[in-house]
């Protein structure tokens, strides 16, 4: 059988992570769920605005390659954030207050909340 | 994706993951990367959810992401979700969602709610297995005690398959890609392989968080799509997660 040219021999000395492979830990948050809905993410988000706003924009920027009438575009961010409003209940009200917090259209934050869902196919 | 709930002689249980994303969503070509698999490193969080200042669950997380992909119930279960592709995907429960048909989960929603409200495995178990989608998915769930881990293949309206742990017929580990395990993986995405390859090499004894951390740094298994690794662990409710990188020669998938 033929050998995947990109496989290697299993990895022994790993951890503690170090090396190429490993790009740095990750912050640590506490989300309050006694807060309402919408109040919960606004710490979280206020920190990663900058980061968040870098993903969208490249995410929007694939789309508009596929969709260049600028009319088409409008029409399917306002039918995205009517979406964010039929969630359900906590979810609708944390995506509405991370967009707020965040300073971003609601349908874009809609779109990134149903990844899943549009990428199974 | 690439999960492995594995269970060492003692009875103890790991949960661990690499979370891969961002096929096909644009490629870097000064970094060798995928666009948005680089722009999500930035975004990846460890949560602490509390009530009454006592911890829920913990996850990690995305921010700017409500549902969850990976997490703990301290003293009760882990759970993992991994992309299930078919046909019957979840474009066409996101279509019922617009006309008005609402009855199904969305995907991250069911699993944070499941992290939220269910008290132990079984409870998990019977949610993850009994709720309608609005996509397909894998269901990765280990618990606190021998033999509490399991693996649920689900299409949107049906469970197709539960694959157990099982130490006494030699099951100690379960590995899921994003293959259905009666079927073969994708010639061009073999992950599953690789993976059992390096769990059999450890060998049961020696399985712990940082000889699945081993696992999941070899390549293929670590791939230009890993954004982190997440090592969970129930009885202590332990959850720690790195940004992982793949450097040159490195599998795209």
């Amino acid at each position: 059988s033929a050998k995947d040219p990109f496989s290697e021999e299993c990895k022994i000395h790993e951890y503690p992570p170090s090396g190429p492979t490993y790009k740095g830990n990750v912050p640590k948050y506490i989300i309050n769920l006694d807060l309402p809905p919408s109040e919960r993410w606004v710490k979280l988000v206020t920190d990663k605005k900058a980061e968040l706003k870098i993903m969208i924009f490249s995410l929007k920027g694939m789309l508009k390659a596929l969709i260049h009438n600028k009319k088409y575009m409008a029409a399917l961010e306002n039918k995205l954030a009517w979406l964010g409003t039929t969630l359900p209940y906590p979810f609708d009200e944390e995506i509405k207050g991370i967009a707020s917090a965040a300073d971003i259209p609601l349908g874009d934050i809609v779109v990134f909340n149903i990844f899943y869902e549009i990428f199974t196919v | 994706c690439t999960s492995i709930v594995a269970e060492d002689t003692t009875g103890k249980l790991y949960h661990a993951r690499n979370l891969d994303f961002g096929l096909f969503l644009g490629w870097d070509i000064k970094n060798s990367s995928w666009t948005v698999t680089k722009e999500l490193k930035p975004l990846m969080v460890s949560v602490d959810f509390q009530r009454n200042n006592k911890t829920v669950f913990k996850s990690s997380n995305l921010a700017g992401y409500v549902g969850m992909i990976s997490g703990v119930k301290p003293g009760a279960f882990s759970l993992t979700l991994n992309e299930r592709f078919s046909v019957d995907g979840g474009y066409i429960g996101l279509f019922e969602w617009i006309v008005g048909q609402r009855d199904g989960w969305w995907m991250s929603f069911l699993t944070r709610n499941v992290l939220e409200n269910c008290t132990s495995y079984e409870d998990a178990k019977d949610r993850l297995v009994n709720s309608k989608l609005l996509a397909p998915a894998y269901f990765i769930l280990g618990g606190m005690k021998s033999g509490e881990g399991c693996i649920i293949t689900r299409s949107r309206s049906a469970t197709l398959d539960i694959w157990p742990l099982d130490t006494k017929k030699g099951i100690w580990y379960l590995v899921e890609t994003n293959y259905d395990r009666w079927k073969d993986p994708f010639v061009l995405d073999n992950r599953r392989d690789p993976a059992m390859k390096c769990l059999n090499q450890t060998m049961q004894e020696n399985i712990s968080l940082p000889t699945i951390y081993n696992v999941l740094s070899t390549k293929p298994v670590l791939n230009k799509l890993t954004v982190s690794t997440t090592l969970l662990e129930v009885s202590d409710g332990h959850i720690e997660t790195y940004l992982r990188d793949c450097p040159d020669p490195c599998s795209p998938w």
